[in-house]
């Protein structure tokens, strides 16, 4: 753990006296290499240890009767405040029906968490309905039906020959959505790599047609599904998704495995968008909101 | 980035530390890698940068290259048909499209290929892999869904004795190396497989997203613990991700990379080439 290195450090340093600006540097250098260890993006990391120096060679840690304990309560307080402070919800519609948009690369988790969420507010007792926008990957489509036939929540899909484009498929979900009385409507989109003009522009298109020729309050929520997993490449996809589409929230997803989660410290830093929620198993009760101070502590090791 | 013959300076190992950080080489790796140049600058009075990036270079390619030859990537071929290839990985990483890219290039090759639906869990997961092997043109082995995953490996390379195929290529559910009683379920498969086959399976394969950080040395080292690995293919390196915890994997565990994904669609496949993986770190 955090403190067990800076242990370490401050261990060797010891029988010198008091401590000095020298010895933090030091200790702070423990506290780098924990953060990249974490999968921290090296640019975030070093935003962060410029934010965290000054407080760390100040008088407190310096004169203060534990140094160790001082410094980890600086960087876990300042984890703690950068990942959000405390749990934010889903922004819901003042009249039905709230829309949200899940985005993310190929494989981070989007369509398991569709049905998630689906199955969350159904629990609520509300009346969701998933979309199958992805038009691409082979048996998505089946998936999300799978998935809706298990949480028992509708399924809006239009067959593969009507050929229409994923934006067509939202407009027309709501459509039917509003007809049959369902309050929120989740679209599960296709994964695309950042860099992919076209499906950017797809994304784009989506979001510019709900807001234009629906209503300019949808999307209430535009989701980035991030995995858990994810290196030091969290800050360019985060950075692009945003840029292109402006972000409402970030669902970390396989918070179940042993992954430090880095990856949801840079993509907040980068985005100031907030984490939502936390997937922590391939279940449709897989759910957790998402608590900041448990991240931090589980960034720190 | 570094181009050309430049001072040798502090910035320039700055730099070179920032890419190797920056493509997900584990810090350490990264580390030890600047000693050596450090010394190499000293130790053969280098003058330029262009020197020092031709070391890092070629450390970095003799790390991947593992002292093999060109054959060392090549995907083995059995003593006796059908030879059998494992598919394995955390969720999601790209296993079941790895499959299907495998299967498009063998059947280029006019080999019969017999694919397995071992992933008997996940929502349509058979489904895909079912239009997965319209598309190319082999033969499916399915079971139901939420059957033995097992006894659909058995049954398929059972089918390719019988139907006297070249090929059989099992897909494996995702699954977190966390999760004990999913890797005991790997274990079995592979029992099974190797009963049935007489050996262990020809190649078993991990499959790692390259936009996965330092969690890949984990996965790699607990799914070799389940499982006798023979190596890593690389996926979705068509994004701006460069996977370069296969480096440490590389150098730790001696786990060779055979393949790299580029791509949403079949032809998306390449065998691993170290020199220009390397190049691609700088470009
Ligand atoms: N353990 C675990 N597995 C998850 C979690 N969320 C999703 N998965 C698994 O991750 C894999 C990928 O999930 P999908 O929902 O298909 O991902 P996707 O983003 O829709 O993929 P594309 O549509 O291809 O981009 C599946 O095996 C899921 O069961 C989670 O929170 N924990
Ligand atoms: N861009 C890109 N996408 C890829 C690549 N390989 C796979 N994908 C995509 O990644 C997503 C997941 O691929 P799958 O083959 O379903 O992954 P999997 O490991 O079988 O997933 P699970 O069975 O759910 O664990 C799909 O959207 C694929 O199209 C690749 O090399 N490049
Ligand atoms: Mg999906
Ligand atoms: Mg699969």
């Amino acid at each position: 753990s955090l403190s067990d290195r800076l242990q370490g450090v401050f261990k060797k340093l010891r029988g010198k006296g008091r401590v000095t600006e020298a010895d933090v540097t030091e200790a702070l250098r423990e506290v780098r290499l924990a953060l990249l260890e974490a999968d921290v993006s090296l640019k975030v990391v070093k935003d962060f240890m410029a934010k965290i120096k000054d407080k760390a060679i100040g008088t407190d840690v310096l004169e203060g009767l534990s140094p160790v304990q001082q410094i980890v309560k600086i960087v876990n307080d300042e984890l703690v405040e950068l990942l959000g402070g405390e749990n934010v919800g889903l922004n819901l519609a003042a009249s039905p029906p709230t829309v949200i948009m899940l985005c993310g690369l190929q494989g981070s988790g989007k369509t398991t968490l569709c049905g998630k969420l689906a199955a969350y507010f159904k629990k609520q007792g509300r009346n969701p309905m998933m979309v199958a926008c992805d038009i691409y990957r082979p048996a998505a489509v089946k998936q999300l039906q799978v998935l809706g036939t298990q949480v028992k929540v509708p399924v809006f899909t239009l067959p593969a020959e009507s050929e229409k484009s994923p934006p067509t498929i939202a407009l027309e979900a709501i459509q039917a959505a509003k007809a049959n009385g369902n309050d929120i409507v989740i679209l599960d989109t296709a994964g695309r790599l950042a860099i992919d003009e076209e499906l950017m522009d797809e994304l784009g298109q989506m979001k510019a047609w709900l807001s234009r020729r629906l209503d300019p309050s949808f999307p209430h929520e535009i989701l980035l599904v991030v995995d858990a997993m994810v290196g030091q490449d969290a800050v360019n996809f985060a950075e692009q998704f945003n840029n292109r589409l402006g972000l409402t929230g970030v669902v970390m997803t396989k918070m179940d495995g042993d992954s430090r989660g880095g990856a949801a410290l840079s993509v907040r830093a980068v985005t100031g968008v907030p984490i939502k929620f936390m997937g922590v198993s391939e279940k449709m009760d897989g759910l957790e909101p998402f608590y900041p101070d448990r991240l931090a502590s589980r960034i720190l090791g | 980035l570094v181009t050309g013959r430049g001072r040798i300076d502090e910035a320039l190992f700055e730099e070179l530390e920032e890419t190797l950080i920056q493509s997900d080489i584990n810090i350490h790796t990264t580390g030890r890698l600047l000693k050596v140049l450090r010394e190499a600058v000293q130790d053969e009075r280098m003058i330029g940068s262009d020197q020092v990036m031709a070391r890092l270079k070629a450390e970095l390619t003799d790390i991947l290259a593992m002292g093999g030859s060109a054959d060392r990537y090549a995907l083995k071929v059995g003593e006796k048909s059908p030879t059998v290839y494992l598919i394995v990985g955390v969720n999601g990483v790209g296993k079941t499209t790895t499959i299907a890219k495998l299967a498009y290039n063998l059947t280029q090759q006019k080999k019969h290929v017999i694919l397995a639906a071992g992933d008997t869990f996940r929502a349509a997961a058979i489904d895909q892999l079912e239009i997965w092997s319209h598309r190319v043109g082999t033969e499916l082995i399915k079971h139901k869904e939420g059957s033995d995953p097992a006894s659909v490996v058995y049954d398929a390379i059972k089918a390719a004795k019988a139907r006297h195929a070249d090929y059989v290529i099992a897909d494996t559910a995702g699954r977190l190396h966390t999760r004990l009683n999913l890797m005991e379920e790997l274990k079995k498969i592979n029992r099974i497989t190797e009963r049935e086959l007489g050996r262990p399976a020809d190649e078993t394969l991990l499959v790692l997203d390259a936009t996965t950080g330092q969690n890949a040395i984990s996965q790699a080292k607990e799914f070799m613990k389940a499982v006798p690995l023979t190596g890593i293919s690389l996926s979705k390196l068509d994004g701006t991700a460069r996977g370069g915890i296969v480096i440490t994997i590389a150098d730790e565990l001696k786990l060779p990379i055979k393949l790299i994904g580029v791509g949403e669609k079949q032809g998306d496949l390449l065998l691993f080439d170290p020199v220009r993986y390397v190049e691609s770190l700088f470009e």
